[in-house]
């Protein structure tokens, strides 16, 4: 599908004090997937460089698969995208094991939360 | 927040307690993540406020009817977040920090408002509104829109750029069942102090969201106050009482009644009369939208409890009253004998105090276990959240939620932060759950539901917040933010068990009790020095605490001390939970106690479980 949807991806500590480089590195991840700096650069929507890595990106369902191959080496998913389609329902999240996500490394479709 | 403040014991007059030793918060910034904010509030005054704290390393972003001198030195900062939205997301909304929904407003105010005088709701409620925290800074984080939509990649965000500007509190109403922000961990590791509102699922168990051990989740619950309104029938001299926002003062008769629900009553049928009729399960499900636009006169639900007259406030001058089902069965019997009965509703008074049990846990807060993470005992705290006036927009409303009760204790957080500006984030929230209240004039706190009861850990963590007690805890169980990078951890390993067990928070749940077992926890002496406490155990029924040592020794050099807690049951059970409770105690003003939550499991069977 060409559809594109909101993306998160997190990735753990910020590998650099400074912020502009973390950035950096979140669009060098982005061109290698995509596969141009201009198309990184309209994708990205938010890129998080402060407290932690990061970044949220408007992508197709291949690309995110692309992302989850691409940081799969460096640690599991999450539970969200381990060995399951990108796609599938909130409710199957509830019923698989959570791990702690501190140190983990993952990419999943952004949810809507709502006000309590 | 004219009553909730005074209610939590923020005497704002009183020359001593936690207010006024954390000099009402000043220099402390909460951040919130709602709606945005409405700077022109009286609320956001910066009367008297001293120069932004130099800690502060945030920005005022401009926007639409949002110019960046509407910053202050009470609002701070205000960011926004609309890359992620469509234009029509963006429809009725302002494209800055400004609330368009109000519910930010609100919870703001709640924290850290001005002392605004004369506020009230049409009379009902009057008094000064104020923060928890009324002297402390915000920055405001607009990353929900609309009717209050909050995308996770938005809200992160702001996390992001909260751990960056250097707000020392964060203040999240908002989540999702079976959603957790873990990255809140690098703000708590950034010492920042976590707070998000536990959801507003209950009262059925396994509801709490936001359960994050290193986070403080929010139960909502009810204060002192009530809204009575007279009901008086005109072939009767007694009169019924129930609860509503009514401030018509004219007394008018109305025809009685039409009887149903708001979904299933004959609306052609409803015109000129009041409709009696049975709430559904939750009051927060009632619409009152169709029976007065069917020319009803007015509307007496059936009701459990009273915890969110704010669903009744779009009856307007319209009169919406609550009445428990006695009362409902009385006017129903009424009608019955007298199909000519006129019905005659006098407008709300304010009642504070003394004649109303409080708190109680309000019905629609989430109860734990949580459903991903039962070893964590959820939620932590309560707080007032039902039927809280605060600000919106210019003027003052009543909103109810665990979203209302999270900014309560963010508040009180801020004046902890500014009295011991060193505590770590684990240290304050032990210090909320060991000093919460567990009863008010020696009568358990209740928790409303289907049935009411006598609260448990499950619907408030450890209790009710206690503020003034938050100043001297005692001891305190703090946490290495490493070992919350234990937790993650494959669950099939030994490791990870005790990571889980041992993780050392202020509260203890075994989920599964099938065989004896120890669970460590340290506590730091953040008192006087020298000083010795004993262990005061209640056991949930069935189930034997050994505590190990059962006396503890501090001095100058041992501000720490280890202690082993070993479960056993006593009898064979099976399935649901059971409630307990461990206190340290030094003879004195210290009465350290933290909530158990047990689970003996005899069978492996899932089916028994």
């Amino acid at each position: 599908s060409t559809t594109k949807k909101l993306y998160v991806v997190y990735l753990g500590d910020k590998q650099h004090e400074d912020p502009e480089q973390t950035t950096a590195s979140h669009h060098d991840m982005l061109t290698t997937i995509l596969g141009s700096k201009e198309e990184a650069h309209d994708s990205i929507i938010y890129s998080y460089k402060h407290g932690f890595s990061g970044f949220a990106a408007m992508l197709t369902e291949s690309q995110a698969q692309d992302i989850a191959g691409s940081i799969n080496g460096a640690a599991e998913l999450t539970p969200t995208t381990r060995g399951v389609d990108l796609t599938t329902p909130a409710c199957f999240t509830a019923s698989i094991s959570i791990h702690y996500a501190a140190s983990y490394l993952s990419i999943k479709p952004s949810s809507v939360h709502r006000l309590h | 927040t004219t009553h909730s403040q005074d209610f939590l014991g923020l005497d704002y007059t009183k020359p001593t307690g936690l207010l006024h030793d954390a000099k009402y918060g000043d220099g402390v910034i909460i951040g919130i993540i709602d709606t945005g904010i409405w700077p022109e509030s009286a609320s956001f005054s910066d009367d008297g406020l001293g120069p932004v704290p130099s800690k502060w390393k945030g920005t005022c972003q401009t926007g639409q009817e949002f110019s960046s001198n509407q910053c202050n030195r009470k609002i701070i900062g205000a960011r926004w977040y609309d890359k992620h939205l469509t234009p029509k997301d963006l429809e009725g909304e302002y494209r800055s920090a400004r609330d368009a929904n109000s519910h930010g407003t609100h919870v703001a105010s709640t924290a850290a408002g001005a002392l605004v005088p004369n506020v009230s709701f049409h009379g009902l409620a009057a008094g000064y509104a104020r923060g928890a925290a009324p002297h402390a800074r915000l920055a405001v984080y607009k990353a929900c829109w609309g009717q209050g939509d909050c995308s996770e990649a938005a809200v992160m965000q702001a996390i992001d750029d909260a751990i960056h500007d250097g707000v020392d509190v964060l203040s999240l109403s908002l989540g999702l069942p079976s959603s957790e922000y873990y990255t809140s961990l690098h703000a708590v590791n950034n010492g920042i102090a976590v707070v998000f509102a536990a959801g507003n699922d209950g009262p059925a168990p396994r509801t709490v969201t936001n359960a994050s051990p290193w986070v403080i989740s929010v139960a909502s619950a009810t204060m002192d106050r009530a809204f009575p309104t007279v009901i008086t029938l005109s072939n009767s001299t007694s009169n019924f009482v129930g609860q509503s926002l009514f401030y018509d003062t004219d007394d008018k008769n109305y025809n009685c009644c039409l009887f149903g629900t708001p979904e299933t009553s004959n609306v052609t049928l409803a015109a000129g009369k009041i409709v009696l009729c049975n709430s559904p399960s939750s009051v927060s499900l009632i619409s009152p939208t169709i029976l007065p636009e069917a020319g009803a006169k007015g509307i007496i639900f059936a009701a459990y409890a009273f915890d969110i007259l704010d669903a009744v406030e779009s009856c307007g001058s319209m009169p919406c009253v609550l009445v428990d089902f006695e009362v409902a069965q009385q006017i129903k019997q009424s009608a019955d004998e007298n199909t000519a009965l006129l019905v005659k509703v006098t407008a709300a008074q304010t009642w504070i105090g003394g004649e109303v049990l409080a708190p109680k846990i309000s019905a629609f807060s989430s109860r734990g276990p949580s459903p991903l993470y039962p070893e964590f005992l959820k939620p932590d705290i309560a707080a007032p959240g039902s039927n809280i006036l605060a600000a919106v927009k210019d003027s003052y409303k009543f909103k109810s939620g665990t979203s209302m009760a999270c900014p309560h204790v963010s508040g009180v957080v801020a004046l902890l932060k500014a009295l011991h500006p060193d505590w770590s984030p684990a240290i304050i929230k032990s210090a909320l759950v060991t000093t919460a209240s567990n009863e008010k004039y020696g009568l358990p706190i209740l928790a409303d539901g289907l049935p009411q009861k006598i609260a448990d850990p499950f619907d408030y963590g450890g209790g009710f917040i206690n503020p003034n007690r938050l100043v001297d805890p005692g001891l305190a169980y703090d946490v290495d933010p490493k070992d919350y990078i234990a937790l993650d951890c494959d669950s099939a390993n030994s490791s990870c068990e005790s990571a889980y067990k041992n993780l050392n928070l202020p509260s203890i749940a075994i989920p599964n009790l099938k065989q004896p077992t120890t669970v460590l926890r340290t506590v730091t002496n953040v008192g006087q020095a020298d000083a010795v406490y004993k262990a005061v155990v209640q056991s949930p029924p069935g189930v034997q605490i050994l505590v190990e040592p059962s006396i503890l020794q501090f001095s100058l050099s041992k501000k720490k001390q280890s202690f082993k807690v070993t479960f056993s049951m006593t009898h064979k059970f099976q399935g649901g939970y059971l409630f307990g409770s461990l206190a340290w105690c030094d003879g004195g003003a210290h009465y350290v106690r933290i909530p158990i939550a047990v689970r003996p499991v005899h069978s492996s069977s899932s089916s028994f479980h």
